[in-house]
């Protein structure tokens, strides 16, 4: 395959917002700042796999952190330990040389660029999921902006899984 | 038109991309 294009972080974030908002969790997901406490993050994944985000998973994820960046970066940290954990221990690969979202900047400067990262690792859960068709033919009836985005972010992480 | 054809031969791309996802086979081995 050749080299992924190179991703502009911010567009990315934006596609991925609009990716995430076909889930239609209960938490709201309209915009970046809605997205930086984790509870729809942590419902997506739920919806994704939910043998194993299990409902006592999701009761570790504070559902009303408000502003306070202290406990969005205890979720944020519960929901890429579950990401990283799905993927070795469901998915049977590694990620590497991927850099991890900083989810420090994501809870306290609503940091676009980090919390497309973020969204691109549950992108990866969802398009190698056993339910994988579901998402990506809901991928396929994208916009074709959208869609040129998520492939990209696609490539770029299977450039960078091991078995 | 050049741009018509631009944006066919993007959607073929798109679909190849996407239908070869489909079909890669899921899941940690064994």
């Amino acid at each position: 395959m050749s080299a992924p294009e190179s991703l502009d972080r911010v567009e990315l974030c934006g596609s991925l917002l609009t990716w995430i908002q076909t889930f239609a969790v209960d938490a709201p997901c309209s915009v970046v700042d809605e997205l930086t406490s984790g509870v729809a993050m942590a419902q997506v994944l739920q919806k994704i796999d939910g043998m194993y985000f299990t409902d006592a998973w999701i009761s570790r994820i504070k559902p009303d952190v408000g502003d306070n960046w202290r406990l969005k970066i205890s979720n944020l940290k519960k929901i890429l330990k579950g990401i990283l954990d799905y993927n070795h221990e469901v998915l049977g690969q590694q990620i590497n040389d991927f850099t991890l979202p900083d989810v420090c900047l994501i809870a306290e400067h609503s940091d676009s660029a980090e919390l497309g990262r973020m969204l691109q690792l549950i992108l990866g859960c969802a398009i190698n999921c056993e339910q994988k068709q579901e998402y990506i033919q809901t991928i396929m009836m994208m916009e074709e902006s959208v869609q040129h985005v998520v492939m990209t972010a696609i490539q770029e992480l299977m450039s960078k899984e091991t078995p | 038109d050049p741009n018509m054809k631009g944006a066919a031969a993007n959607e073929g791309v798109l679909a190849n991309f996407f239908n070869s996802l489909l079909s890669k086979k899921t899941g940690a081995p064994g």
